[in-house]
């Protein structure tokens, strides 16, 4: 089935997201 | 665990553990199952972070300490039965560089960076007196197309320069041994 694939930037993004911290 | 509303869902479920070897405790496999304790376990982008900015620095941490980030249901150890055929790439690192190149490997672990099924059991980074190591498992160390993919994604995503020198061990040769490195 399709593997669920993130870039490095993509990651970095979401560590400021509300529901991260 | 579940990843929660609105969250990013990763590929697989991954759990956090900490050890510390205590000075002059002979290396065991008893006393190693002792020394090791699950962090915490995750299953999105979210609560990876959520988990891991509450984490000291591997660079922080003092000498003899090891992070190790697995697949959920995946003991860090040789001996698991996702372990036992396998084996991992290690790459040594002089002091200071261990916070940033983990941060690089794990990263790409979540991301599915390395793009060969299954087979990447888990990350570990161990911080020594005299250097750091990082080193990533794989399930298969018969097979040679899946470690040169792994040893090459690592470098690329780790950026390392042609020159650094990247070994591969099987577990069974660690268990005869009875050294990690």
């Amino acid at each position: 089935g399709t593997r669920i694939i993130y870039e490095r930037q993509f990651l970095m993004n979401l560590r400021d997201s509300p529901l991260a911290r | 665990v579940k990843p929660g509303q609105g969250e990013h869902q990763l590929q697989y479920s991954y759990c956090m553990w900490f050890s510390k070897r205590t000075p002059g405790n002979k290396a065991s496999s008893t006393n190693y199952e002792q020394n090791i304790k699950t962090v915490g376990c995750f299953a999105s982008v979210e609560q990876f972070w959520a988990l891991y900015t509450h984490l000291a620095r591997p660079c922080d941490l003092t000498s003899s300490s090891d992070y190790h980030l697995f697949k959920q249901g995946i003991k860090p150890m040789w001996e698991d039965e996702a372990n036992k055929s396998g084996g991992k790439w290690i790459v040594r690192l002089r002091k200071g560089l261990a916070s940033r190149l983990w941060e690089n490997l794990i990263l790409a672990m979540l991301g599915e960076q390395f793009m060969v099924g299954d087979e990447i059991c888990g990350a570990v980074v161990s911080i020594r007196f005299a250097e750091d190591i990082i080193s990533i498992w794989n399930r298969t160390s018969s097979d040679v197309t899946i470690s040169l993919r792994i040893r090459d994604t690592l470098r690329r995503v780790l950026n390392l320069p042609p020159n650094t020198i990247m070994e591969y061990k099987t577990h069974t040769d660690s268990i005869k041994d009875n050294s990690s490195f």
